[in-house]
């Protein structure tokens, strides 16, 4: 554990945290897309596998399993709570994250650390990670105003993949023979795809201006 | 921490 990954972990807790706040705070997931949130469900349920059969420290476990629970929560809560699912932007959150789906599994069985079950899946979540906000994005370009909570969660979700890039970088020097490719690379583009958001989430708070995304 | 495939991160 380096603090880079540590602190990508923590950012990733905090972005976690802030999507729960404003759902249970407000009552309301506008602004936030269900097809991302679903995405990330099957990212962990497919990425943590190994779950019960690797003990790797309490820490990793526990991380696991909350990110299983949120996730899992905030996909339930969207669909099935009387006043959070009324408030979800059914009619803008319509990007077609089959072909996510699709094209990381597809993508998974070309491209793997080795060709098993659970090694083809954990490529698979890794994929499907890097192209998970694009619903997320996609709703706030067509939503224009962007409330507080949701700009700042989609920015520590952006923040927290940033942060393991210099955790790779760290391990690369430490160990050489630490090579990561599948997930170093996913986790460029992954942080690629935020360069706009950031640039207009700084913009705002430049000016201290509300978070608008260009239609 | 390094498992088989080196999947210590979350």
């Amino acid at each position: 554990m380096n603090i880079f990954r540590f602190l990508g972990d923590m950012t990733h807790l905090i972005s976690i945290l802030i999507l729960l706040l404003k759902i249970y705070a407000t009552k309301s997931c506008s602004g936030i897309s269900l097809k991302t949130q679903e995405l990330y469900a099957l990212v962990f349920l497919t990425r943590y596998l190994d779950l019960f059969t690797d003990f790797i420290s309490v820490y990793n476990t526990v991380m696991k399993l909350v990110f299983i629970a949120s996730s899992l929560a905030i996909v339930w809560c969207m669909r099935n709570h009387p006043l959070v699912r009324r408030s979800y932007d059914k009619q803008l959150d319509t990007f077609r994250h089959y072909f996510l789906l699709l094209a990381s599994f597809l993508l998974a069985l070309l491209l793997h650390e080795k060709f098993a079950f659970q090694e083809v899946l954990w490529a698979f979540s890794i994929y499907l990670e890097a192209v998970a906000i694009l619903p997320q994005l996609v709703l706030l370009q067509r939503s224009g105003n962007v409330d507080n909570l949701t700009g700042q969660y989609v920015f520590f979700l952006g923040a927290y993949r940033a942060l393991y890039i210099f955790n790779w970088i760290y391990r690369y020097f430490i160990d050489p023979h630490f090579t990561r490719w599948i997930a170093c690379v996913s986790g460029l583009v992954q942080t690629a795809l935020y360069a706009d958001f950031f640039y207009y989430y700084f913009i705002s708070w430049k000016n201290n201006a509300k978070l608008q995304l260009p239609a | 921490e390094q498992l088989q495939g080196g999947h210590d991160e979350l």
